[in-house]
């Protein structure tokens, strides 16, 4: 209650006509800013007791969890430019169905977004554009954004797991297989390829996965003394 | 775009948009580019990054562009000059989505006559804004989304946008620094052109109180005589601002409370960003000119426009709509190195 409270009384402050209208001066509407945003930011417990509640019997028990808000303004959140995997807690606060896109900054590569039901559904991924001319823009290392729509229930949470799929996709059967000549044991390659880059684990799968001719892989260093 | 010295341009009362742009590029083309260059008397308000742009084949647009944004509910035709056509299943209507700026009074604040543009008083010098000129940077299509890219060189950047399944569409931008290096402040707008004849008519919803009826220089009460014909017009838009006639209403849905009006017949206009170089002594006591990071303030949003039949009654649906845009859903993230999806 005492963290509501502290919003409830950030929410009175902002009710000042200078608030309201923004013709207060520059560093007093810095200070509205900090108050309001610890406000936020406090009040988020109140959220994260209640999904880990509910989470509590479930693998996403807190200890392994945390639920980290992320506003998306400019295209920036830790959590999802780092990690392969994550997941998406979304809440709707209005009594009615709602399908709402949503953006999430992203490095390039290739995701998967599942729905809570564990089916795949649609997304996509977009670039984010360059900034106008050289002006200085957001710190952030994400590049993309993915997008996708989630439909979503009166008042409901729902949770989506995204997960990024590779992390090289430009390579064919021949480079490998060229590989495979300098090297003479496709195995170790394979089990390279494993560990490192894709989950694939047999040739066919490759095939399937890689059918089109694209750019080769890296070759890795070798003596260079040796004539290949 | 005041003194580029090319015949093509020299008519003043025409918008230079992205084919006045192809234009230039052609004629720089067809020239000894390093000549051209070295000619700058000839550009005089073009920079070098500009002259680079110009010459770069790479973004030559190509005079037949034609393209079409679309999914279930609507086509939006896009051409060398951005968006021309929002085309539905019954109806057509005619839409450009273009940035002004306007620039701001200075004066010396002992009159009204001689006031500035300040944090209180929006006081354009001109009865006209500024039209920007736009370059095409993009077309994106997949299956979530289809979008429509463009950025004038006075730091706006414009993503025009149609989500699958949704039946409105969108507009997001990213808009500043305000650039003031020649010392004049500026107020960048968007204004949505469109064909409706609203006969001076819009609607804004007064404070998230009820959507109120607007007249261009009219009050209900009383005869008016506008000593400023432009900020004597702007209404306070919390979320919502429309014009409409016999089969169409056009609504913007804006994410925060902005200032907006229907200043020519058909037009939907809303103020985006403020830079102002003056304080208009009004009590704040500094101009409206904030320096975050050192150069000026950046803003990013979105506009969702609706285009519906009035006969319809498709109100509640409206106002859902602009209700779900106000209370956006609230998105966490976790990390989940350690939870693979068959756990999850």
């Amino acid at each position: 209650r005492f963290v509501l409270n502290e919003l409830k009384s950030a929410m009175g402050v902002m009710q000042h006509h200078d608030a309201i209208t923004g013709t207060e001066k520059e560093h007093v509407a810095h200070d509205y800013e900090r108050l309001l945003d610890a406000a936020i930011e406090d009040s988020l417990i109140i959220a994260r007791q209640a999904f880990n509640k509910i989470a509590q019997n479930s693998p996403l028990k807190p200890a392994l969890f945390s639920y980290d808000r992320c506003r998306f303004n400019e295209s920036s959140c830790p959590t999802s430019e780092a990690s392969e995997k994550f997941v998406l807690t979304i809440y709707n606060p209005v009594g009615w169905n709602v399908m709402e896109p949503i953006h999430v900054p992203v490095l390039e590569g290739q995701y998967e977004v599942y729905a809570p039901n564990g089916d795949k559904i649609t997304s996509q991924l977009i670039d984010i554009p360059a900034p106008v001319r050289n002006i200085p823009t957001r710190k952030s290392n994400a590049t993309h954004e993915l997008v996708f729509i989630a439909k979503l229930h009166p008042l409901g949470v729902k949770q989506f797991y995204v997960k990024k799929i590779t992390k090289i996709t430009k390579i064919t059967k021949r480079d490998v297989m060229k590989t495979n000549d300098y090297y003479g044991n496709i195995n170790d390659y394979w089990k390279n390829l494993h560990d490192n880059f894709v989950e694939i684990h047999n040739l066919d799968d490759f095939d399937k996965t890689f059918k089109s001719e694209q750019i080769p892989l890296p070759i890795p260093k070798t003596d260079s003394k040796v004539d290949m | 775009n005041k003194d580029i010295n090319i015949d093509i341009l020299k008519d003043r009362t025409d918008n230079i948009y992205v084919g006045d742009l192809e234009k230039i590029m052609k004629e720089v083309r067809t020239e000894n580019r390093r000549e051209r260059k070295a000619e700058k008397i000839s550009y005089p308000s073009l920079n070098e990054e500009e002259m680079r742009m110009l010459a770069d084949e790479s973004m030559v647009v190509e005079r037949s562009y034609e393209d079409y944004l679309e999914n279930e509910y609507m086509k939006i035709r896009v051409d060398n000059t951005g968006v021309t056509h929002m085309i539905l299943p019954d109806r057509t209507t005619n839409l450009k989505v273009q940035m002004y700026y306007w620039t701001g009074c200075y004066g010396n604040n002992t009159d009204t006559t001689f006031r500035s543009s300040g944090a209180y008083i929006f006081r354009p010098q001109t009865t006209q804004p500024y039209p920007m000129t736009y370059r095409i940077t993009g077309t994106i299509k997949g299956p979530v989304l289809q979008e429509f890219r463009a950025e004038a060189k006075e730091n706006a950047a414009s993503v025009l946008r149609v989500y699958n399944g949704l039946n409105y569409f969108v507009h997001d931008f990213v808009v500043g620094p305000i650039p003031v290096e020649d010392k004049v402040g500026k107020e960048y707008v968007v204004r949505y052109e469109t064909n409706v004849v609203n006969n001076g008519e819009f609607y804004t919803d007064s404070n998230g109180r009820q959507m109120l009826k607007r007249k261009l220089n009219e009050r209900p009460q009383w005869n008016l005589t506008l000593e400023e014909p432009v900020a004597g017009n702007y209404y306070p838009v919390t979320n919502k601002i429309s014009i409409e006639d016999n089969n169409t209403r056009i609504s913007i849905l804006t994410d925060r409370s902005e200032g907006g009006t229907s200043l020519e017949e058909g037009d939907l206009e809303l103020m985006l960003h403020r830079r102002l170089l003056h304080d208009d002594a009004f009590g704040v006591g500094e101009a409206l000119n904030e320096t975050a990071g050192g150069v000026g303030l950046v803003m990013r949003g979105t506009h969702k426009l609706l285009n519906l039949d009035p006969r319809n009654q498709q109100e509640v649906e409206e106002k859902k709509l602009l209700l779900q845009t106000h209370l956006k859903p609230i998105v966490f993230v976790s990390d989940a190195e350690n939870v693979d999806y068959e756990t999850w």
